[in-house]
């Protein structure tokens, strides 16, 4: 399951 | 992480720090826009709903919570402080904010990277910062005298959006798999958008004259 943790930006 | 996200990160920090500090120190919000503060805090809302469900680092943590607060106490002042308050441009800041919400809204709803709660409200949230210092813009344009402060906190705001897009480019190359393009392109639009604003600020800089647009 691809979840959204690679959102790491601001 | 690399140099240019830092330095972006640095850069927006300092932005917020510079507008603070005026607001706070000087108790004047003068040629500050209400309306880009607001679209801010309701862009720092929406995009920070993963805060404590997802755990990136201690860093991100901080930062998120650094730019909610800032930007809530930030319209905070300009609303409610007795003194900061009455130095508020109500009159030239015009620009009806309210109808570039809805436009972000829909266009997250349609363009998105999943079909959820939380990553509709990203993709709004990285609309809306797109579009959310044309208020800000529009009324440096209408005030006759830009004092520093302000033209120095618009100045490094548009510095974090060219080092974020140096950063994805960097991260292009480094991370294939690290890929938003929700992110990127509407970064790019919203950089362009300060574009004209850097061209008058660096040439009041190099002749070293006060800031002012035309008009």
């Amino acid at each position: 399951e691809h979840e959204q943790y690679d959102k790491d930006e601001l | 992480m690399n140099l240019f996200r830092l330095a972006g990160d640095m850069t927006h920090l300092v932005s917020v720090v510079v507008l603070l500090l005026k607001i706070h120190t000087i108790k004047s919000c003068a040629g500050v826009s209400l309306k880009t503060q607001e679209l801010y805090a309701l862009v720092f809302a929406a995009r920070y709903l993963d805060l404590f469900v997802h755990f990136v680092s201690l860093y991100n943590t901080v930062m998120k919570l650094v730019f909610l607060a800032s930007s809530f106490s930030i319209v905070w002042y300009m609303r409610k402080h007795k003194i900061v308050r009455r130095t508020y441009d109500r009159e030239h800041d015009t620009f009806r904010h309210h109808f570039i919400v809805l436009p972000c809204l829909v266009l997250a709803l349609l363009i998105n990277e999943r079909f959820t709660f939380r990553e509709v409200m990203w993709a709004f949230s990285i609309y809306l910062e797109a579009v959310a210092i044309l208020p800000q813009l529009v009324l440096l344009q209408r005030t006759r005298n830009i004092d520093n402060l302000t033209g120095q906190y618009v100045f490094f705001l548009g510095a974090y959006r060219v080092l974020y897009i140096l950063n994805w480019i960097y991260r292009y190359f480094t991370e294939p798999h690290f890929v938003h393009w929700i992110s990127w392109i509407a970064g790019i639009v919203q950089t362009v958008l300060y574009a004209d604003f850097f061209y008058y600020y660096i040439i009041s800089w190099k002749n070293n004259v006060k800031l002012e647009l035309p008009a």
